[in-house]
């Protein structure tokens, strides 16, 4: 950006053909470029300069709702994690597993993917890395049913948190969201104002479809924050502001490798100047 | 829908007089924007636009009575020229075993990818053997595992430690040994920036050349499409994509992003988490499908 005496149509251009491709989206990449060429339309060069980086990373700040903490004072806390397949669910589970662990907690795994190949197994192996325990059935049980068994074991056992794992679904198989819909309402007949936190997970290779799949699972049960998971790919993940303006829910998490320790809280002026570059 | 789109672009453009070539551009615009939301590379789109220009001009559009209808079909054949015109099948010639490589990035459905192609080979009468060679991920031979068992194909693994080259290498001996014809290799997910995990695949790759090197790739990827194809490409070479979970509602547009890049064919599609769920990849339906 820069040379030119004023921001000029081939700079709107270059920082369109940015945005566009940091997956912003068509639509909230016309807003900010429309707003740019408001502002600055008649600038002068110095101005344009450094403001248009300072206008793109305020306007897109404002657009990322401020992340809290997850919340952890109830006993136990109960965290239901979703998501489409391949997201990055249990290897999130897993990372949660370790930093509650590392925080002192008394952490329990619920294994309600009973439906893919070996995704009990990988859970198991989880828990027996972070010191969580797990409450699993046989492959092809029915998931709400673990999810109550769940419940009930961590009350009695004075858990302090529950991550509940749940099997990947497209947001458009009716019946799959359905089961969900089921895992949350047993969740919250058995513990009061449970679950505290619904985390949807999302690939950050993932284009506009983000779009959908966050409005889908925030329609059906009601999503309290995303995880942003494989930012340490080269994608930036620009998707999220799109979903969070629209949806006003925080990017809470993101992932940064296939670790135990590869979770992050989510910095939303990290995460816009990598998205700038 | 896009051509109704197009329709209302020149039926506003109509009382103006005789189109003029700025009118095809804000047609265009139309068609780019429907692209971009597909997720449909910046790059690409912008090339691909470029081209449906040339050919709308010389198509003579402009003397059209339903130039919005015209200008969609420069463009879906356009699209289906570049996706690879027919189909292109999975390249078996050669004396057995022939050896099939699953790469890609992490959850892209490689695993399931591999018993699905297993399952397919199978009923047109091969004798496939699947090789475990993920050796990162918690729980990946046991997943392979199951899906063997589930389709009845067996499944090649190595004690834990063994490197994922001499797995590989393993896979195709027992292959020979026992008179199966295809070996279906599943690789960990990996980074396209991971320099150790790419030479990795390079080197299994070395130790049993593939006849055919499958890049994996979620239908629902965005621009990265195009950076992570693009660096698989130029590190393997590899010879056929298959695009996962177009049973979603997602465009599917990184297909036209990875073939432009890579000019490699897309051979498969992902339809639903079954074994039965791969299908032999149709441009023109995915063509209709980008266009929305
Ligand atoms: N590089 C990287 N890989 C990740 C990250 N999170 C998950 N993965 C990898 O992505 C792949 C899929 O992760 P899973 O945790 O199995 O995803 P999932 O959502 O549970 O998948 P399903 O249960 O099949 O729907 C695995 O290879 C993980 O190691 C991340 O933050 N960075
Ligand atoms: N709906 C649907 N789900 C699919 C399809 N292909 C794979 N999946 C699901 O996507 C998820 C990830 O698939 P995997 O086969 O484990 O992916 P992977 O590439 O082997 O993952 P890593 O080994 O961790 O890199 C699983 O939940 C699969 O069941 C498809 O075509 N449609
Ligand atoms: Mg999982
Ligand atoms: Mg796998």
């Amino acid at each position: 950006v820069g040379g030119k005496p004023r921001l000029d149509e081939e700079t709107l251009e270059e920082i369109e053909e940015i945005l566009i491709q940091a997956d912003i989206g068509v639509d909230t990449s016309m807003d900010l470029i429309e707003r740019l060429r408001e502002r600055y339309g008649d600038a002068d060069h110095e101005e344009v300069e450094q403001g248009v980086f300072d206008l793109l990373a305020r306007e897109l700040g404002s657009m990322l709702t401020v992340p809290t903490p997850i919340a952890s004072t109830h006993r136990p806390t109960i965290i239901l994690v979703v998501g489409v397949n391949g997201a990055g669910k249990t290897t999130t589970v897993g990372k949660l597993a370790k930093r509650f662990s590392d925080d002192g907690k008394k952490v329990m795994i619920a294994a309600c993917d009973t439906f893919r190949a070996a995704a009990i197994d990988q859970l198991e192996i989880w828990a027996e890395r972070t010191g969580a325990d797990i409450v699993r059935h046989q492959a092809g049980a029915d998931a709400a049913s673990v999810a109550y068994d769940a419940m009930e074991a961590a009350v009695a056992q004075g858990i302090d948190v529950v991550l509940i794992d749940t099997a990947g679904r497209l947001h458009t198989k009716v019946n799959l969201m359905e089961e969900l819909k089921k895992i949350q309402r047993v969740v919250a007949r058995t513990i009061e104002g449970a679950p505290h936190e619904t985390l949807l997970v999302l690939d950050a290779t993932t284009g506009q479809n983000a779009v959908e799949q966050a409005r889908a699972f925030h329609r059906d049960v009601s999503l309290t924050g995303l995880v942003l998971a494989k930012l340490d790919g080269t994608a930036k993940g620009g998707v999220i502001v799109a979903v969070t303006h629209e949806l006003d829910v925080p990017v809470r998490l993101v992932g940064l490798g296939e670790g135990e320790d590869d979770l992050q809280p989510f910095d939303p002026e990290h995460f816009i100047a990598a998205l700038l570059g | 829908q896009i051509s109704d789109k197009l329709e209302g672009v020149f039926k506003k453009l109509r009382g103006q007089g005789k189109l003029t070539e700025a009118n095809i551009d804000e047609a265009l615009r139309e068609v780019r924007r429907a692209l971009l939301e597909a997720d449909v590379n910046y790059k690409v789109a912008r090339d691909f636009i470029k081209r449906v220009k040339e050919r709308a001009l010389g198509q003579d559009v402009l003397k059209s009575i339903t130039p919005g209808q015209q200008v969609v079909k420069v463009v879906h054949d356009e699209m289906v020229v570049l996706l690879g015109g027919e189909q292109a099948p999975l390249d078996l010639t050669g004396s057995p075993p022939l050896v099939v490589m699953m790469i890609g990035l992490q959850g892209a459905g490689k695993t399931t990818t591999a018993g699905k192609l297993a399952l397919q080979l199978k009923e047109k009468g091969r004798t496939p053997l699947l090789v475990a060679a993920d050796v990162y991920r918690p729980a990946a031979i046991d997943q392979l595992e199951v899906l063997g068992e589930s389709i009845d194909v067996g499944v090649y693994r190595a004690p834990d430690g063994t490197d994922p080259v001499e797995i590989a290498r393993g896979g195709l001996e027992l292959a020979k040994a026992t008179g199966l014809d295809t070996v279906i290799i599943d690789t960990a997910g990996r980074l396209h920036v991971d320099d150790e995990r790419m030479d990795e695949v390079a080197r299994i790759k070395d130790a049993v050349s593939p006849r055919e090197i499958l890049f994996v790739a979620d239908g629902a990827t965005g621009q990265d499409a195009v950076t992570a194809a693009s660096a698989f490409y130029e590190q393997l070479v590899f010879t056929g994509v298959v695009l996962t979970r177009l049973d979603s509602d997602t465009r599917g547009g990184a297909a036209l992003s990875i073939r432009e890049v890579t000019g490699v064919p897309i051979k498969y599609i992902g339809v639903s988490e079954k074994p039965d769920g791969l299908e032999v990849f149709h441009p023109d339906r995915l063509a209709s499908r980008i266009l929305g």
